[in-house]
This record gives C-alpha cells, structure tokens and sequence, in this order.
C-alpha cells in the first residue's frame, strides 16, 4: 500500500520531488513498483532487495522500463546492515533520492535498515520512506527516523505517511 | 502507462496506472 502512495505522491508532486535525470537508490524494492515508477519519471534508479527476491523484482522492472525510460534501472542485492562501508563504500556512491516503501513492519531488521539509510544518505540526498504507521515498533522506528534526520511529512493520509529525512 | 507487476513470479498481478 505505501508503495502504492508513493508513486501517486511522486507522480503527482513533481515541483516537490523532481526524479527527472536524478540518481535514485531504492531500499525493500520487492515488487519494484516505485522503481518502475522513478525511472518513468526520468530517474537513474538501483533497486535493492534481498537475493532471493532479485528474479522476480528484475522481470517486473525489466518488463515494465524496456524501451520507456532514457535510463534503465539495475537490480542489485543489498542486505539492510550496520556494516555497509566494506562493501558499499560511501566514496562510491552519492544518490539524490533514496526511497524506501514499506519496509517497515513486523521484522527483526529495522536497526538495520535505518542504518542503510544512513549509510546512504549524505549532504544533498534526501531520504523518502512512505509506510503505514500503526504498531508500537513503527511508532519506534519512526522516532528513531526524526533522530537520525532533519525530518518532514511529506503527506499525510490516516495511516499512511510518507517522511522525507536529510542529513542531520 | 499500464504497469503489471507480479507479487511472487507469475501469480497475484497488479495492475497500476501511471
């Protein structure tokens, strides 16, 4: 569902969230929707997930941006962790938008995952995590969001709100 | 644009229109 949130709120607020030529990374892309979506909207996506869900979310992708997007997203595996210099060096990277959709819920991981979003987010990127918030750990986690980052709601509907978060 | 996106490999088809 948030998913489906952000792409309307990305389609729909262009002045707000500019994708056209922007560097993109996607965190929990699943089924791949929201990167089918940026990379319509002009973005040079990565979409990451854990291994085993990378056939699935590369044949939606590849599917649904094949002769439509200037850029073609690449499918990459990330796991969500506190130790992601090693392998993903911040040297190596700078990304203008990390999104993230429904990632957070009932898992074991969320330290973590707010840790890859550090980890990716540097002076000039914006953080944007769209999720329903309604368990105690996702009131938790949303907190540990407004620590970690200069924070603001981007939209707000009952649940569902997506936070955009930049460098503290 | 239509976009068709399968849950779990062939099976559960959304449809969403952009």
């Amino acid at each position: 569902p948030a998913a489906l949130a952000l792409c309307s709120f990305l389609e729909n607020h262009r002045e707000k969230v500019n994708l056209q030529g922007k560097k993109v990374l996607e965190l929990g892309a699943g089924t791949g929707l929201v990167t089918i979506v940026a990379s319509l909207l002009g973005a040079s996506v990565t979409a990451t997930d854990l291994p085993e869900v990378l056939s699935n979310l590369r044949a939606n992708v590849m599917r649904n941006t094949r002769g439509r997007c200037r850029q073609m997203p690449q499918v990459a595996a990330l796991s969500w962790s506190y130790n992601l210099e090693s392998t993903h060096p911040s040297s190596a990277h700078q990304y203008d938008y990390v999104l993230a959709a429904d990632v957070v819920y009932h898992h074991d991981f969320l330290d973590e995952l707010l840790a890859t979003m550090k980890h990716f987010c540097k002076p000039g990127t914006a953080v944007i995590w769209a999720n329903k918030v309604r368990l105690e750990s996702d009131l938790t986690f949303t907190e540990n969001f407004k620590k970690a980052f200069h924070t603001s709601l981007l939209y707000e509907d009952e649940d569902m709100k997506i936070f955009q978060g930049t460098c503290r | 644009t239509l976009i068709w996106i399968y849950h779990y490999a062939g099976q559960d088809i959304v449809i969403y229109e952009s």
